[in-house]
């Protein structure tokens, strides 16, 4: 079975390493809660 | 870097090796004058050793067998091997069936054709074979069309057990230049007239992957169109397509199977496009993509997963030969191989990497699929089940932390139960729980993250049907989605299979897709053939969030594991980190 979650664009920034090994075909084993990303709106709040 | 002088280098190796492939098609092409119609489908069968490249058609005919049965054949050329359909119950097959095969000047040229006797569900046994130097056959002049072969038995090579007819034939290599110009004329007829106006002949250079500028594009279709009439015909297209391909290459990749082409080479560029447009089309009768005999005789229903052998989990992968999976533990910071039997990863790529695929899924396939998972669900929801609970256990022991699960085992009446298993509370701590503006991941599973659908497709999914809109269904106004952001969860058999909520905020709708039980293992969403995420069954919520905007959460439903239960409602409120639903045996 499979879940896949669908964020709108430019909703979400993943963290860098569960992008990186998705770049290089590399599935990362993880478990519920763990942290996924963060959300780019806050990101960009921060920034101001 | 010399870049005038290699490309003329290039340009002519390129023409050598075309001019030595096919300098019999010059040749006669030569003789011909300019390429006029042979008349002919297929060239004489007698041919000279260094030509013996290119397509040939090998028919097999009939056989006469000494008792009735279900029969089939298969053809071995190389890696290429190929089966025809089952026969009636009879002692004389005819199958009638035609695969084009692709012959290298020094490449395979022995056949070996295999007969097995088959029942549908039992495992097909093989009763007779031959040997056919295909060189030989078609180097001999001969009379007739087809050629008889004794079949040996498989253990006692003196005794004949029947006999074959088949015929093999070189496809005339111009009737071929203009049967595949026919062909990639077609994708883009759209008003079937059988030739191209500007906009069709732009739209089919787009499809061959070339980013070429519009004014070039214009030019080529003024050469190409040489009797001036504002359209290309295919003997038009055909010219443009030879010449061009050797001064500046057109076709970059396969419209059908999308693969880079070979730029260099038109010959092969040809030879790969017919036999991938034939594929799918009906007019091959055999179907192809089995890497032995022996694997294309098989019953394959049950090895389509990696649950396929679950009732054996205790004698299976522990005894067997294993194939493994890497990846990347986000803990320990390790890469960790899963294990998986060989025989299950042979067969899943045999049936979900190949195109046979297209055809094998389309005689039953689907509906026992369902039928099968339907049988393991009422088979794990039996009180009988819970005898399997120890021994999964104890074959996963390493990945299985009894220490989490809420209830002991003695608590679960039936396996089902247990693979729904809840977790003691804080057993999977929820990260920055006060912080809604962090997405958490949606369960125990090996993960896999792209910025957007073309980095999925690039890496990942390589299912040629594979869309946001085909994913989320019709139902869903997917817009705001298109390109946005994708994260996949895959779970073992071995996982947790309660999924939670990704973000907080409110569930929108619930949406059922009825669709198919493929397994959802990486073979098959790596599979070119394969859609499984927009072909399985699912369901797709939407939650509505104050920090992420709408976000899709599709649960997957997969061979053996097809049953999806939602623990919450339409309207509700949602935590991120909430138990959402779990995934069972059912259908």
């Amino acid at each position: 079975s499979t879940v896949i979650c669908v964020f709108e664009k430019d909703a979400i920034q993943i963290d860098k390493d569960l992008l990186q090994n998705s770049a290089r075909a590399l599935e990362t084993l993880v478990s519920v809660g763990m942290r996924m990303g963060v959300s780019k709106k806050e990101i960009l709040q921060t920034e101001l | 870097m010399g870049h005038g002088s290699s490309k003329e280098d290039e340009s002519v190796s390129r023409t050598s090796r075309f001019r030595k492939k096919f300098h019999l098609h010059r040749e006669r092409r030569r003789s011909r004058g300019n390429g006029s119609n042979s008349g002919s489908h297929h060239h004489n069968r007698v041919l000279n050793e260094e030509d013996f490249a290119g397509i040939a058609l090998l028919t097999l005919i009939s056989a006469e067998m000494k008792f009735k049965d279900k029969w089939l054949a298969c053809v071995s050329l190389g890696e290429q091997t190929c089966r025809t359909a089952i026969s009636d119950n009879t002692d004389k097959p005819i199958w009638n069936s035609e695969k084009k095969l692709l012959l290298e000047r020094n490449g395979p040229h022995v056949a070996r054709i295999s007969v097995f006797e088959t029942n549908r569900l039992s495992k097909s046994n093989l009763e007779g074979y031959c040997e056919v130097d295909l060189l030989e056959f078609l180097t001999k002049d001969s009379d007739t069309d087809f050629e008889v072969f004794d079949l040996l038995d498989p253990s006692s090579s003196n005794k004949i057990v029947g006999k074959i007819s088949l015929s093999c034939s070189v496809e005339d290599p111009i009737e071929t230049e203009k049967s595949f110009a026919r062909r990639i004329l077609s994708i883009v007829d759209y008003n079937q007239d059988g030739q191209l106006s500007f906009k069709e002949f732009s739209d089919l250079i787009s499809a061959f992957g070339n980013q070429v500028a519009a004014n070039k594009k214009e030019e080529l279709f003024k050469a190409a169109d040489k009797n001036g009439d504002g359209v290309v015909s295919v003997d038009e297209l055909a010219a443009l397509l030879a010449l061009q391909q050797e001064k500046e290459p057109l076709m970059n990749c396969c419209p059908v199977c999308g693969e880079t082409l070979e730029v260099a080479d038109m010959v092969n560029t040809m030879i790969h496009l017919t036999l991938c447009f034939d594929e799918g089309t009906g007019n091959q009768v055999m179907t192809g993509g089995f890497l032995t005999d022996k694997q294309a005789s098989n019953v394959w229903m049950f090895k389509l997963s990696e649950w396929g052998h679950f009732s054996s989990y205790d004698v299976g992968l522990n005894s067997g030969s294993r194939a493994h999976i890497l990846v990347f533990d986000r803990r320990t910071k390790r890469l960790v191989e899963e294990l998986i039997d060989v025989k299950i990863v042979m067969s899943m790529r045999a049936i979900y990497q190949s195109k046979i695929g297209l055809g094998l899924m389309d005689i039953g396939t689907k509906e026992l699929l369902k039928s099968i998972s339907e049988k393991q669900g009422r088979k794990m929801n039996s009180v009988e089940s819970s005898k399997e609970i120890p021994k999964f256990v104890n074959f996963f022991k390493d990945q299985i932390n009894l220490a989490d699960v809420k209830y002991p085992l003695e608590h679960f009446k039936t396996f089902n139960e247990f693979f729904i298993r809840e977790l003691k509370p804080g057993a999977r701590p929820i990260d920055c729980m006060e912080r809604e503006e962090v997405a958490v991941c949606a369960a125990d599973s090996r993960l896999m993250a792209f910025k957007s659908v073309e980095d999925s497709l690039r890496f990942w999914i390589k299912g040629q049907k594979f869309s946001i809109q085909g994913l989320l269904g019709n139902d869903i106004c997917s817009n705001s989605f298109l390109n946005g952001t994708m994260v996949i969860f895959r779970l073992a058999p071995q996982d947790y299979h309660r999924f939670h909520l990704p973000v907080s905020g409110i569930i929108e709708q619930f949406v059922d897709i009825p669709g198919c039980l493929y397994t959802v293992n990486p073979i098959a969403v790596n599979s070119k053939y394969c859609n499984v995420f927009t072909e399985n069954k699912r369901v797709v919520s939407i939650i509505s969030t104050a920090h992420f905007g709408k976000v899709a959460f599709v649960a997957i439903g997969a061979t053996m594991v097809g049953s999806i239960t939602f623990l919450k409602n339409t309207g509700d409120f949602v935590k991120k980190g909430d138990e959402f639903g779990y995934f069972s045996f059912g259908g």
